[in-house]
């Protein structure tokens, strides 16, 4: 989902 | 996962390198019984590293990754996490407390107030933010903070006489990992749908803005073969 997509950077 | 993003973490992880190799350079010279002439200049000059901004560092690493835990997206995500948690917190350690680095910093030169910069952090992230939660509200302010994180240690760079190479490298791939995280951000941009991330891609920006000058004369002490030095 969005959020998850958002912290896939370190 | 891209060849940008993974160059930047890749020089974030050197700069990190590059800094524990400097503290193991200050522990083993001082171990010896006769300082040799390097471990002579290492031990009488400061290391030239600003532990306010290792302080930041760490609180930045501390307050973005609150979710190391509860959400799992790579292998790779979770252990360059643990790496950056642990280098950073474990270089605040050894500059405050291990008996032969902390005599290296030099505190009288490192006095950028940082509680300045995290309050005005903190109220920004309460302010501006995609989602009023306590991670949200910590993820922004880590983005935030880690812009102006590096103010102390170029500020203590404009006061240190003589910059030695392994500082310098450090800041130059500290400065060097968020640029290429913007190239990440650009071939995102282009190339997810939806992939819009403004607090994200301002704060980076202001954080890669924050090195132009120290890129500046990093870059021409190297094309004229001359020390780095800051002009104060």
């Amino acid at each position: 989902d969005e959020e998850q997509v958002m912290k896939d950077e370190l | 996962m891209n060849i940008f993003r993974l160059a930047g973490d890749m020089t974030h992880l050197m700069s990190v390198l590059v800094l524990l190799l400097k503290i193991h350079t200050i522990k083993s010279c001082a171990g010896k019984s006769y300082p040799c002439s390097l471990c002579f200049i290492l031990l009488e000059s400061s290391s030239g590293i600003s532990l306010k901004t290792q302080e930041l560092y760490a609180l930045v690493f501390a307050t973005r990754y609150l979710d190391i835990f509860t959400d799992f997206i790579s292998v790779y995500n979770t252990i360059m996490k643990l790496i950056f948690l642990g280098s950073s917190f474990s270089i605040v350690w050894y500059i405050r407390r291990h008996k032969i680095v902390r005599r290296s910093y030099d505190k009288d030169q490192d006095t950028f107030r940082h509680f300045f910069l995290v309050l005005p952090c903190l109220l920004l992230a309460l302010i501006i933010n995609e989602k009023f939660t306590f991670k949200e509200v910590l993820w922004t302010f880590s983005l935030y903070l880690e812009a102006v994180a590096i103010l102390p240690q170029l500020i203590l760079l404009q006061r240190t006489r003589n910059i030695d190479n392994l500082t310098g490298q450090y800041v130059f791939l500290l400065g060097a990992y968020r640029a290429l995280y913007i190239l990440n951000w650009i071939y995102r941009y282009f190339t997810e749908p939806h992939y819009v991330h403004w607090i994200t891609w301002i704060s980076g920006l202001v954080q890669t803005l924050l090195y132009a000058d120290f890129f500046y004369y990093y870059f021409s002490s190297l094309k004229n073969n001359v020390k780095l030095k800051l002009p104060a």
